[in-house]
């Protein structure tokens, strides 16, 4: 196993570095994969079959970096403090979150430590409760009129039972207070009975 | 005003508005976003009965009614920038799709990237004027994501200098594209070319459907609806069936590949121009990936905030549903890929921008690596999205379950981009491909650029897998 990287889990770029590393060691791994296949006689497509679960795994560890990087580069260009720190939070929890989904990728990887998963694992929970306050207001940026967002649940008023109530009551099946179903099978079906 | 939300925002520690700013890419665009939506949403002719409570068939209708109606207004305001275009569209469609979506988003920008000058002359004026109404006719019954198992033909005929197309077997009927079914009367039609006995490969070609003032069927074309779906029920996804249809040489897209009056081919610069409306799509669904998951982030953190239940002191009054970790666990790292996505497809919407100018210019260099990269963050953003609603829909309690909540539409609505332009498997694949084409080129001490030089670092063989 090779030496675990030095990582801060409070940093953003120590963390993109370990994404990275994450990837390029899992492009490794699949590009060996392919190699033993070769070297047990099978033919390049079989080979690669044969790979492709590995392959698929060295792509999504790619795109997650791709990921994390951009995040991480778009708080390079934001000027606001308080903005700043308030996206700087669901970027490391996004990082953070990903590698405690992934673990088992950086621990074999040698690029963590169990000691360090599991200050990850801390990590999010306290990440959690930072954004708590921000929550709402997180959401309300992304600015999605009501009308767009049609969500009795999602309204920006908060006003959500008066309206679940409201649109139950519009439904067409409650257009007569006594659907003609009762009449038609129902009641003949009592009287026969 | 609920007091809990109210409460709820008079905590927050940043100013929201700025934070939108950021999110529309400046405070312009947010402007002129509000003047779009405020555009549509004042708008009587857009008032509309609840989908919900209609039949697929009004639905349909209602759909396309409100598509005319879009089209004719996007001319009275003069709208004519595409990010514009695109966000009338959306507050008009709001959580649902659009008979028309095609036409916009497929059949033009392939008439405009794939005519060559006498065809734009001709086919641009008609699709613009909506003389043309198109589709994108690629997908068939048996075949999808692997373009080169496509079996539908068009086969030269030096004699009379046309192609006549046809789907040879039951599996090479085209099936899926939107707007198919019922509303367009021009598909554009991707085909194995035959000419002076050899295949030369997939090639597109504009194929009338419809007769364009009585909108009956032409000669040789089965066309209609495949019938209701998981959702989409606005969109006529439709089959089509070539039964030996005839078209003039010119109907062959010959921007890049030519197919000469005797036969002759002549082949394009680069085998993946064809790809070039696929790349721009697969750009777009990042961007709709973010799109679904902050709806459904807003929904769930929402009803969440103002949702009481349970106890977590003995005697204490029912705290907010968002106090409990575990929701906050389930709704906040979903919220944080949210924010992620965005700026991921803010990111492929400016490299897609920068690199199709270079291929406008003849530079092909960065198009293996866009491709690549298009496919792979189409694969990932919508898998976790697709999965992220559903976690934000669940976390939603009952109601989450109910249409009111927009939850099952926008679930409905978004999961088609895990299967559609590209399954995600293969579209891991294909980047896999390059990922691995680049770890090669690294081994043998090429310099790698953009998102994989990470394959030139050094470190690379900390890692040896042990024989078993």
């Amino acid at each position: 196993a090779a030496r675990p990287t030095v990582v801060d889990v409070n940093d953003l770029s120590s963390l993109v570095e370990v994404y990275k590393q994450r990837a390029a060691i899992l492009v490794e791994m699949a590009a060996k994969s392919i190699q033993q296949e070769l070297q047990h006689r099978k033919c390049q497509e079989d080979a690669w079959n044969n790979s492709s679960i590995d392959l698929v795994r060295a792509s999504d560890a790619h795109c997650h970096y791709v990921v994390v990087k951009l995040f991480t580069d778009k708080l390079g260009e934001i000027g606001d403090t308080a903005i700043h720190s308030v996206l700087s939070t669901l970027a490391l929890l996004y990082a953070l979150h990903g590698i405690k989904n992934n673990s088992g990728d950086f621990l074999q990887a040698g690029l963590l430590s169990v000691p360090q998963v599991l200050q990850v694992s801390v990590r999010v929970k306290e990440l959690l409760s930072q954004l708590r306050p921000n929550a709402v207001a997180l959401v309300d940026s992304f600015d999605v009129n009501d009308k767009r967002l049609n969500s009795v649940l999602g309204r920006y008023d908060g006003n959500v039972y008066e309206h679940l109530f409201e649109w139950a009551r519009s439904s067409p099946l409650n257009a007569t207070e006594v659907h003609e179903s009762f009449h038609k099978y129902l009641k003949p079906l009592r009287s026969q009975l | 005003m609920n007091p809990d939300i109210t409460r709820e925002r008079k905590n927050a520690t940043f100013d929201v508005e700025k934070l939108t700013y950021i999110l529309d890419g400046g405070p312009e665009k947010t402007k002129r976003r509000r003047e779009i939506e405020s555009l549509v949403f004042s708008d009587p002719d857009f008032s509309e009965e609840d989908p919900n409570f209609l039949s697929r068939s009004d639905r349909y209708d209602q759909a396309v009614r409100k598509s005319a109606q879009m089209i004719l207004k996007l001319r009275e305001y003069g709208i004519a920038d595409p990010e514009e275009i695109y966000c009338y569209k959306k507050m008009v469609q709001g959580n649902l799709h659009e008979a028309l979506g095609l036409h916009f988003v497929m059949f033009l920008p392939t008439l405009y990237s794939q005519c060559d000058a006498e065809q734009a002359r001709k086919w641009l004026p008609l699709a613009e004027s909506f003389q043309a109404i198109g589709t994108y006719a690629q997908t068939e019954m048996g075949h999808g994501t692997h373009l080169r198992g496509l079996e539908t033909t068009a086969t030269y005929d030096p004699a009379t200098q046309e192609f006549v197309l046809n789907s040879p077997t039951i599996s090479s009927i085209k099936w899926w594209p939107g707007g198919l079914g019922k509303t367009s009367n021009h598909a554009i039609v991707l085909a194995q070319l035959h000419t002076l006995g050899n295949c030369h490969g997939i090639h597109a070609f504009i194929v009338p459907i419809r007769d364009m003032s009585t909108h009956i069927p032409l000669p040789g074309i089965v066309v209609g609806d495949i019938g209701p779906k998981f959702g989409f029920s606005e969109v006529d996804n439709g089959f089509l069936k070539l039964e030996n249809v005839r078209l003039p040489r010119d109907n062959m897209l010959m921007k890049y590949a030519k197919v000469e009056p005797d036969g002759t081919y002549l082949k394009p610069p680069s085998a993946k121009l064809t790809y070039g409306t696929m790349v721009f799509i697969r750009s777009l669904i990042v961007g709709e990936s973010a799109r679904a998951l902050s709806k459904a982030s807003i929904i769930a953190i929402r009803y969440s905030s103002v949702r009481h239940q349970s106890e977590i002191r003995a005697g204490e009054p029912e705290p907010q549903i968002l106090d409990y970790q575990t929701q906050q666990y389930k709704l906040f790292p979903l919220l944080a890929t949210a924010y992620a996505f965005t700026f991921v497809g803010q990111y492929m919407r400016e490299t897609y921008q920068r690199i199709s100018g270079d291929i406008s210019d003849g530079d092909f260099s960065q198009l293996p690596e866009l491709h690549a990269l298009c496919a792979g963050l189409k694969a990932f953003t919508t898998w976790t999205t697709n999965a992220g609603i559903e976690v934000c829909r669940m976390s939603c309690g009952g109601h989450g379950y109910s249409r009111s909540s927009a939850l099952p539409d926008i679930y409905v609505e978004f999961t088609p981009a895990c299967t559609y332009e590209g399954e995600n498997t293969v579209m891991m694949l294909q980047t896999a491909r390059y990922l691995l084409k680049s770890y090669r080129q690294a081994k043998d001490g090429q310099q790698l650029s953009g998102t994989v030089s990470y394959l030139n670092d050094a470190n690379l063989q900390r890692v040896q897998p042990q024989t078993v």
